[in-house]
């Protein structure tokens, strides 16, 4: 079934937070930079999507949604703490 | 690993807990958290030693949310845990989310912390994740079971690309005398000892060591230990049983009756009448009484009184009959009073000097029927207790009906 828009917000949210922990995702504030936000966005999809052996797509499908659910260690998958 | 590789310049690594979830008994934390070490340990030349006060190189702690450090916990799922790469201060530590339930089982009501602190002690040790799904350093928290855990391949190829292999390999027939024992001349009868070929410097291809043959007659031991009427045989993981019921000997791994412990162990001694049997590891002991281990071990064993330049022991055994306990160091021995739960005064003594015929170092140690038998090698010394001569000299795996 299509995703309600709320829930999609949501998940959207979940992401970005999953992507800024793990995968040094920093979210574009301006808006002027908005699209390339997005760009960044979808590329940091990408490399989590080929850390797990998922299909890369840079899109926040089902199953990378649930991927981001699962509980797991804290420490970051492509780079150390600073 | 993490960027540059930070690794322990040592091998000599402590830890200590600062704190205990109230999920759990503090006995079934501490269990975990040294099988959890004892799994790194197992593989690398690395040696872990817990303390009480002060700080140590590893600091375990639980705490929820916002804890000091600039990664909050988020509560309940998510995160779990965290733990940073080897360094000063806070490097090396690890922080578990005190808003998630903590289980010594591997149900789905909660969190193994064995498996948590597992994955986590291995970022103290400077290994990053891993992609490959179900290496212990996959990111995802996996239940499993715990009881015969074995770390996977991967995560040993990336432990000793840090670290290298154990120090002995446990495949090698002879017992590598302690590092820092001065060298034994053995004196002119004994069989000249072949030396173990030099342990390769490249990681060791995790291949799982096979069991010796019972009537191999270069067998060795690492411990023997009596227990409840019984004499346990231990060579690495694996024990062989001999029971005074059944004539066959019974083949057995340590983790079948003791999980936290499957590493091996360098001596064992029963004391019987308190239905008690200790453990030495390198520098630690554990306390045992059937399958349980005695709440608040492993214990440094300077406890006992050693002095802190003792690392390790070679054999131990009890003789219930003066209640004391004789622990074998290189060429040296130590006689520990039961009752007073103190060091004799006066030792350590030479071997040689009060045993005689026992010119060695010893392996391993058991006491039967009015006997002390000590292992050296392939071989056992018949010893009687009370004149402490030597009445004779047989196989070490005579006990096996070979």
């Amino acid at each position: 079934f299509p995703v309600v828009p709320e829930e999609e917000r949501e998940d959207v949210q979940l992401a970005k937070k999953y992507l800024e922990s793990f995968y040094d995702f920093k979210e574009e504030k301006s808006s002027l930079l908005k699209s390339k936000g997005l760009d960044q966005m979808a590329a940091k999809i990408r490399e989590m999507q080929s850390f797990f052996g998922l299909e890369v797509t840079g899109q926040l499908n089902r199953k990378t949604l649930d991927m981001m659910k699962q509980p797991r260690c804290g420490i970051p998958d492509v780079r150390s703490y600073s | 690993t993490f960027p540059h590789s930070p690794r322990w310049r040592k091998e000599d690594v402590t830890y200590r807990i600062l704190n205990f979830t109230p999920d759990m008994l503090q006995a079934d934390v501490e269990e975990a958290i040294a099988k959890a070490f004892q799994l790194w340990s197992s593989v690398t030349p690395l040696r872990f030693t817990r303390v009480y006060s002060g700080h140590a190189d590893i600091m375990i702690s639980f705490a929820s949310g916002f804890h000091g450090d600039f990664y909050s916990f988020d509560g309940p799922g998510g995160t779990l845990a965290h733990a940073y790469p080897p360094g000063n201060d806070i490097g090396g530590d690890a922080h578990f989310d005190e808003d998630e339930n903590w289980t010594k089982f591997t149900t789905y009501s909660g969190y193994n912390l064995f498996l948590v602190a597992a994955h986590e002690l291995g970022h103290s040790l400077g290994l990053g994740h891993s992609n490959v799904f179900g290496a212990l350093m996959y990111p995802i928290y996996m239940a499993k079971d715990t009881r015969d855990y074995r770390l996977p391949q991967d995560d040993i190829d990336g432990i000793q690309a840090l670290y290298g292999p154990p120090r002995e390999s446990p495949a090698l027939p002879t017992k590598a005398s302690p590092p820092q024992q001065p060298t034994e001349v053995t004196p002119a009868e004994e069989p000249t000892e072949v030396s173990p070929p030099e342990a390769p410097t490249e990681p060791t291809p995790s291949k799982a060591p096979e069991r010796p043959e019972d009537c191999d007659p270069r067998l060795t031991f690492d411990a023997i230990t009596t227990l409840r009427g019984e004499i346990l045989f231990f060579k690495g993981s694996f024990v062989w049983r001999k029971s005074p019921y059944f004539s066959a000997i019974e083949h057995d791994t340590i983790s079948s009756f003791w999980p936290a412990l499957a590493g091996g162990f360098d001596a064992g001694y029963e004391v019987d009448k308190k239905d008690r049997v200790l453990f030495f590891k390198d520098g630690q002991y554990w306390a045992v009484s059937g399958y349980n281990i005695e709440p608040g071990f492993p214990q440094p064993i300077q406890n006992l009184g050693f002095p802190s330049s003792i690392r390790r022991i070679d054999a131990a055994v009890h003789d219930q009959n003066t209640k004391r306990t004789y622990f074998f160091v290189g060429n040296k021995y130590w006689s520990f009073n039961e009752n007073t739960q103190a060091m004799e005064r006066g030792y350590p003594r030479k071997i040689a000097a009060d045993f005689q015929g026992i010119g060695h170092s010893v392996d391993a140690a058991l006491q039967r029927n009015g006997h002390f038998y000590f292992f050296h090698g392939p071989n056992q010394y018949e010893v009687d207790i009370k004149s402490k001569k030597l009445i004779s000299k047989m196989r070490s795996n005579s006990w096996f009906n070979c």
